[in-house]
């Protein structure tokens, strides 16, 4: 992320890293003890479960647990290199033990609602900037969620967004999801200091410019999917 | 004249080396008495975890019981902590008890059943002891008419479980995570 700071420990229990060959590719969230949520563009090149590990822990370096990837399901409609429809699930092929450090976010019901200037955080081991250095420890930024008339006008994305898409950061850049990022949580807490994943790091144009902010697939518009491919 | 001997006084003079030998003894004597006290009183505690399961048969199952943080939920798990809170706060185990947790909620023929975790701490020769006063305690208890929670004939005794099984069940709620805002201090 960039302009964000160091995650405290336990502060995101639910993130995840997909890695191959040990090496960080995309965030994802863990929504059940062997579910994980993630964006379907992750596996653009790579679709074999054997090739993926998922570490959790707030270090990629020194986990708190590994799990193989036992199978990848990624939405019928996705389309490579294309922003729509861009969710995936992956099963574990065991199931974590929750922790204080690991357990899962709550997943929001269909209905729920993000207003406009919510406050939202996204987290990852993405790039400080764009092209920039990846951390080896877990950063969070604040940002907030931008309706999606503003996002799509012309000196935006003009138009780009659409109904399945959540936009977040600021019109003045800095604050932003980065490259690596990607498949990583937006999260929102309500009552209760209760966090729930309302986006799914999914693109953006460069990382922290201007009038670019980040673009998240919007979690409540595929609850159903999630439910008919998870059970959950 | 027989002059009486003057008595010289007697001063009874400890060499240095005989008093530090005799503090030292006197401390040392003191450590193997009151060590030992305190580790058993302070550190030999283990904590240990059983699950119970627990029949409401006075409410019947709701959906939204299935619902994480609904209103209902949390307001069913505040109610039955209190309840095993105050059974055990009041019996022989109040100065073993630590305290309960509510996990799941499952529909049932007669009503409802909660899934519980009951947390204890004791010296570690006494587990078996704990566990039966356990059991008795509850089954008193919840015989009796004055609480909502009733025996579970399904899952009648409690039943031990091990840490990491413990931690699992502790932290199977979704979204708990960074406090926010952060508390200004």
């Amino acid at each position: 992320v960039a302009h964000g700071q160091i995650a405290n420990k336990a502060a995101w229990p639910w993130q995840a890293s997909l890695q191959m060959d040990g090496m960080h590719f995309c965030g994802a969230s863990l929504i059940s003890a062997d579910w994980l949520l993630t964006a379907a563009h992750c596996f653009d090149t790579h679709k074999n479960p054997k090739l993926w590990m998922a570490s959790f822990g707030t270090t990629l370096r020194s986990p708190l647990m590994r799990r193989k990837v036992l199978s990848i399901i990624v939405h019928e409609n996705y389309a490579a290199h294309k922003h729509e429809d861009d969710i995936a699930v992956v099963k574990l092929s065991t199931p974590v033990l929750f922790s204080e450090n690991v357990h899962r976010v709550c997943l929001p019901g269909a209905t729920f609602e993000v207003l406009p200037e919510s406050k939202v955080f996204v987290t990852g081991w993405g790039g400080l900037k764009a092209n920039g250095p990846f951390p080896n420890t877990l950063r969070q930024v604040e940002v907030e969620v931008i309706s999606s008339d503003v996002c799509n006008r012309v000196y935006v994305y003009g138009g780009a967004v659409s109904s399945g898409m959540i936009c977040a950061g600021f019109l003045t850049g800095e604050r932003d999801a980065c490259e690596g990022d990607s498949g990583g949580p937006l999260v929102i807490v309500q009552d209760q200091n209760i966090w729930y994943l309302i986006g799914i790091v999914s693109w953006g144009i460069g990382c922290g410019k201007e009038n670019k902010p980040g673009l998240y697939t919007k979690v409540t518009h595929y609850r159903d999917w999630i439910k008919s491919k998870t059970n959950i | 004249m027989y002059q009486p001997g003057i008595l010289e006084r007697r001063t009874l003079s400890l060499k240095p080396w005989m008093i530090v030998l005799i503090t030292t003894a006197i401390v040392l004597a003191l450590a193997i008495i009151i060590g030992p006290l305190v580790y058993f009183l302070e550190y030999d505690q283990t904590t240990q975890y059983y699950q119970a399961s627990f029949q409401i048969p006075s409410i019947d199952y709701n959906p939204d019981f299935s619902v994480e943080h609904s209103k209902i939920k949390t307001d069913l798990k505040q109610k039955i902590n209190n309840e095993i809170d105050k059974i055990f706060q009041r019996s022989s185990l109040h100065n073993n008890y630590i305290k309960s947790h509510v996990g799941n909620f499952r529909p049932n023929n007669h009503g409802l059943k909660a899934d519980i975790l009951l947390r204890f701490k004791f010296t570690s020769n006494s587990a078996n002891t704990i566990k039966r006063q356990a059991d008795k305690i509850v089954h008193k208890n919840l015989k009796s008419n004055d609480s909502f929670l009733k025996i579970d004939t399904s899952l009648p005794y409690l039943r031990e479980v091990n840490g990491a099984q413990a931690e699992h069940v502790l932290n199977s709620c979704c979204g708990l995570g960074m406090e926010y805002p952060p508390v200004e201090r």
